[in-house]
């Protein structure tokens, strides 16, 4: 229940209207947007129940390892009412051809993956959010102090999740473990991101702010 | 972790 309160309204993308469709614009505002859910980002997982209890420096090692999962996984929820399409904002929604055009095709096709799994499965809002806080507490930062209080973390999602699909899904007792194991494929795409994104940064053609800067160099 | 100043800066923030 605090997960589903604490869970971040949709964001708009706003790309430029003058701005003629380029690549460089649709990364542009990819970019832009990143940066601005990293905020929302970072002040929703001070609600999850335990991480603000964590020390300064562990809750940034998590942030820092996960955040590009959180990023994509929120991508991944918003387009599973969808077919073949990204919705990466309310008003920004990437087809094949756009993603053509970004230079995204392979990326968005892995994301596309991750949406076609959580489709098959029927992924409920309330497993998106406590997957979404477990990508968090379990994306096996190097720089952990305290890894007793982070397992612990991780224990109270996972036991939320055992315990949300006892009640609701006693037909598939193994259905956590499921959505549990959707998680490499999850890891796997944010590292291709980052990767991305990394190149991206040093062609130095694409405007980035701070943030989202700063959580790429903590990735290089 | 002077490197990551905004990251920092918004997690002490208290909202």
């Amino acid at each position: 229940s605090l997960l589903l309160v604490a869970e971040p309204e949709g964001i708009f993308a706003m790309p430029d209207p003058t701005v003629p469709e380029s690549d460089i614009k649709a990364l542009t505002t990819l970019c832009d947007l990143a940066d601005r859910e990293l905020v929302v980002n970072i002040s929703w997982a001070k609600h999850i129940p335990g991480f603000p209890s964590l020390s300064l420096a562990d809750q940034m090692s998590l942030l820092q390892s996960g955040w590009m999962e959180i990023l994509i996984l929120r991508v991944v929820f918003r387009s599973l009412a969808l077919e073949d399409k990204l919705v990466y904002a309310e008003d920004y929604i990437m087809d094949e051809e756009q993603s053509k055009l970004a230079g995204l095709l392979d990326l968005n096709n892995a994301i596309l993956q991750l949406v076609k799994k959580y489709k098959t499965m029927g992924l409920e809002k309330e497993e998106f959010v406590v997957l979404k806080a477990i990508a968090l507490a379990n994306s096996d930062s190097m720089q952990i102090e305290d890894s007793e209080a982070v397992q612990r973390l991780q224990d109270v999602l996972h036991g939320a999740l055992q315990d949300y699909e006892a009640t609701r899904h006693p037909e598939d007792p193994r259905r956590a473990g499921k959505l549990i194991m959707t998680l490499p494929l999850l890891r796997q795409t944010a590292a291709r991101a980052v990767q991305h994104f990394c190149s991206i940064k040093q062609d130095g053609r694409v405007p980035m702010h701070k943030l989202f800067l700063e959580l790429l160099e903590a990735k290089a | 972790k002077e490197k990551h100043k905004i990251l920092h800066q918004l997690l002490q923030n208290s909202t």
